[in-house]
């Protein structure tokens, strides 16, 4: 453990709630008192530090005065909206500021449950800054500075032993002899409160669950963020390759125009030309600005002019992007796929001469892609059920392309258990190889 | 890691304590043996192997929700502290 030199002089201290989230899911003022007061707990249950909380009329006058911010709040740490900095506090002195502890105000908090950021687990971490201790890099350690996730049931929540020699290197241990006063905190403490649930309990949704499951219909890199589309719904992926949400979102509600009862899109791009987006949904396809579509929406597929070798007309479409490599569009169906220079043209449109060409020219990658993407520097990300594949810049032709687990590198779900690999890999159905059975 | 990632990095790097912050007086570079210093540094602060290079265990580590302070407070920090507390 690393403390900073400093600490109070004193042994009671008094703390405040300042002002409360305001972003989902609302957590109820008398539940973030709560948690605040157990995060209090696990460092008053060591030492002899006592917490109070302060009545509202005194609330400027406490000790530790907590607070809900966003970006620039005039004490030189900037909060950087969701994901990045989460919170942080100032150590133990004389001036007003100090232990003053202040939680990002964009950050979905939460407790006991994985949609968001779990307000325990950081506030028993910032009030350790409050109280002297400086970041840890042992584990475990609640003052790791990297967050963790939740750390389970707040009321039965025990220091990790470093964090428990780090503080009682400033206060001491807790005297065994010492009588609580009589408004200490911890002899009542409100019951915990319950995880936050659901406000629309009214079927389990499953969707909500199968975010491990892979099987996105579509993928796409909209203004720098990744959009994964699976049934009715969507889950969101930040530049800073941040998960907004564990829970999906529904499609409907925020991409307003699609005909009611969607509940599978194709294929979806932002076109490079006009930054508009192209939802392709069985033989139609829409142009969104922004998150409403265009009037004049749906029109047939067959404005693409996407004829197969075979003659056919193609009825829907498997995936859709545009290559960074080369800033051409590219739409993949059936296994063949052709490609486009788009200028700002709307209607009818033809493929480049040349094309259908067959996707297996996309060595190492699907040839059935769900969806692909241009990402990071510039490479081509494929993906299929719940695997991607990454296509170097520039690259058609690359030897080893490995694949990697979507759920994993996108859904932050935890990595599978090893399972024993069959010693025949002729066994179909047992295999537990990649897609193209490498 | 491509520029980008790269003067990300350092960015990270001096904001959180392992390389001296840039000096606007002077407009001092970072030595590359600094910066492989700092990334080391920050590698085994946080348990990943000290490869000093922008490894993609350690760009997955950059892109993680932390607190805001940094690792590594020393007495410039502190002094910061206290002045902008007077201010």
């Amino acid at each position: 453990y690393a403390t900073t030199g400093l600490r109070w002089k004193k042994s009671d201290l008094t703390w405040s709630i300042q002002n409360y989230p305001s972003l989902p899911p609302l957590l109820q003022p008398n539940n973030v008192r709560t948690i605040m007061a157990y995060a209090f707990k696990a460092w008053s249950d060591v030492t002899n530090l006592k917490f109070h909380a302060t009545s509202s009329s005194e609330q400027d006058r406490a000790d530790i005065k907590i607070s809900f911010a966003r970006s620039l709040h005039d004490d030189g740490y900037p909060f950087d909206g969701k994901g990045g900095t989460l919170a942080h506090a100032f150590f133990p002195g004389e001036a007003d500021i100090a232990g003053d502890t202040h939680f990002d105000d964009e950050e979905s908090w939460t407790y006991l449950d994985d949609s968001g950021t779990d307000l325990f687990a950081v506030a028993v971490h910032e009030f350790g800054h409050a109280l002297g201790l400086s970041h840890s890099s042992s584990h475990p350690s609640i003052m790791r500075p990297y967050y963790q996730g939740p750390v389970g049931d707040i009321a039965s929540y025990t220091l990790p032993e470093d964090d428990r020699y780090a503080i009682q290197s400033l206060y001491g241990r807790k005297s065994s002899l010492s009588t609580p006063s009589p408004n200490h905190p911890t002899t009542h403490l409100p019951k915990p409160p319950s995880p936050p649930r659901p406000k629309v309990p009214s079927q389990p949704d499953p969707s909500a669950q199968n975010r491990c499951e892979g099987g996105f219909e579509a993928v796409a890199n909209i203004r720098g963020e990744v959009f994964f589309f699976k049934g009715q719904y969507f889950w969101r992926i930040q530049r800073t390759g941040s998960l907004v949400s564990f829970h999906p979102a529904l499609i409907k509600n925020f991409w307003i125009g699609l005909p009611p009862g969607t509940n599978k899109i194709d294929a979806v791009y932002e076109r490079k030309t006009d930054s508009r987006i192209i939802f392709f949904i069985g033989s139609q396809y829409w142009v969104f600005k922004d998150t409403v579509a265009v009037s004049g929406y749906p029109r047939p597929l067959s404005d693409w002019g996407l004829i197969s070798h075979d003659g056919s007309e193609v009825k829907r479409v498997d995936a859709a992007f545009v290559w960074a490599h080369n800033g051409k569009t590219y739409i993949f169906s059936g296994g063949e796929f052709w490609r486009f220079s788009e200028g700002l043209e709307s209607g009818r449109r033809r493929p480049d001469a040349g094309y259908p060409r067959n996707s297996s020219l996309w060595k190492g990658a699907p040839s059935n892609p769900d969806d692909i993407i241009t990402w990071s520097d510039g490479d081509a990300y494929f993906f299929k059920d719940n695997s991607y594949w990454i296509l170097k810049s520039g690259g058609l032709d690359q030897d080893n392309v490995i694949h990697k687990s979507t759920a994993v590198d996108w859904m932050m779900c935890p990595k599978p258990t090893p399972t024993t690999r069959p010693t025949n890999p002729r066994h179909r159905g047992e295999c537990n190889c990649g897609l193209n059975g490498a | 890691p491509m520029p980008d990632q790269y003067s990300r990095g350092v960015d990270w790097l001096s904001r959180y304590g392992y390389l001296p912050p840039p000096d606007p007086r002077t407009g001092k570079l970072q030595t590359k043996e600094g910066i492989e210093r700092a990334i080391k540094e920050m590698q085994r602060f946080a348990g990943l192997k000290d490869t000093g290079k922008l490894d993609s265990d350690t760009l997955k580590l950059l892109n993680t929700p932390r607190c805001s302070l940094p690792d590594i407070i020393g007495s410039e920090d502190m002094l910061k502290k206290r002045r902008r507390k007077r201010r």
